[in-house]
């Protein structure tokens, strides 16, 4: 039996709100693939009084997947959440804080992510496309394609593949393939890697500039292709993690 | 024993039938959905 008891606070309390945004700026800042979450609900708030100033907070947060790429620089507050037809993806997260003095500090925390049931998205919109694998053979093929459209049509430096973020796949009224994909540059120029593009090697963490792309292959009725690349410039570094080592970085983050 | 009959009174006042027009207390949790409910 705990000295003292654990102390009443709702989720929605002004405590509880900012021990979430707390928790979903380290979640967001320690993910190293796909994109930056937003909070959609506090679930459940535990806390554990320690002493004076010192308390354990316990959080269950709801959370949804934004638009914006964790490399993003854009401030989450600016990042818009993917709508519920765009096939949303959820992540349920057990957060354990401290609260000392007044400065939130996270001590663990473990999220687990899922997209939303095909079925609950052909219910409300049929036609709508549907999340695919990211090893599905169209989307690598429209990946490709779109890559190398850029590189071929941009004089800057060329674009190397950092990893597939988002594929889905209409298959009626039309077949039309929809990928999105982080991409980093290298040291060669899109003219220098026409000769030998394997020999191009990603910038040192310092100078790297990252970006995201989106891109639509249309396959019937017939065959068209859109690319949309932006580049975010300059990134820092967390000191402690090299940041290419944190992106390469194997996870079973889902 | 202060921990347990403040137990047992939770308890029996919980079985008591609320009187008409009594309104309950809002629930702590879970909070507001700021978007949507998957």
């Amino acid at each position: 039996v705990p000295a003292t008891p654990p102390a009443l606070l709702g989720c929605d309390d002004p405590e509880s709100e900012a021990a979430a945004e707390a928790a979903v700026s380290y979640i967001n800042g320690h993910s190293h693939h796909g994109y930056k979450f937003a909070l959609n609900r506090i679930e459940n708030v535990r806390v554990l009084p320690q002493g004076p100033n010192n308390e354990i907070i316990f959080l269950e947060l709801d959370l949804l997947e934004t638009t914006c790429h964790i490399l993003s620089p854009t401030p989450l507050k600016n990042c818009t959440v993917r709508s519920f037809i765009e096939h949303a993806v959820e992540g349920d997260c057990d957060v354990k804080l401290q609260r000392l003095d007044g400065k939130f500090s996270v001590l663990a925390s473990k999220c687990h992510s899922h997209a939303d049931s095909s079925e609950d998205i052909i219910q409300l919109c049929p036609d709508c496309p549907l999340l695919a694998r990211l090893n599905n053979t169209e989307v690598l093929e429209t990946v490709t394609a779109a890559l190398n459209d850029h590189n071929s049509k941009t004089p800057g430096a060329y674009l190397k593949l950092l990893e597939i973020g988002r594929a889905k796949i209409q298959y009626s009224p039309a077949h039309i393939v929809v990928v999105e994909f982080a991409v980093a540059a290298t040291n060669c120029s899109a003219e220098e890697a026409k000769d030998n593009a394997e020999a191009c090697q990603l910038l040192p963490d310092d100078q790297s500039n990252f970006g995201f792309c989106t891109a639509s292959r249309v396959i019937i009725p017939s065959k068209d292709l859109k690319v949309d690349c932006q580049l975010y410039g300059h990134q820092v570094p967390t000191p402690a993690i090299p940041f290419l080592s944190r992106v390469f970085q194997p996870t079973s983050v889902s | 024993p202060v921990v347990k009959r403040a137990v047992a009174e939770v308890a029996q006042r919980d079985k008591v039938p609320h009187p008409v027009g009594f309104v309950s207390p809002p629930l702590l949790c879970p909070g507001k959905v700021r978007h949507f409910k998957i």
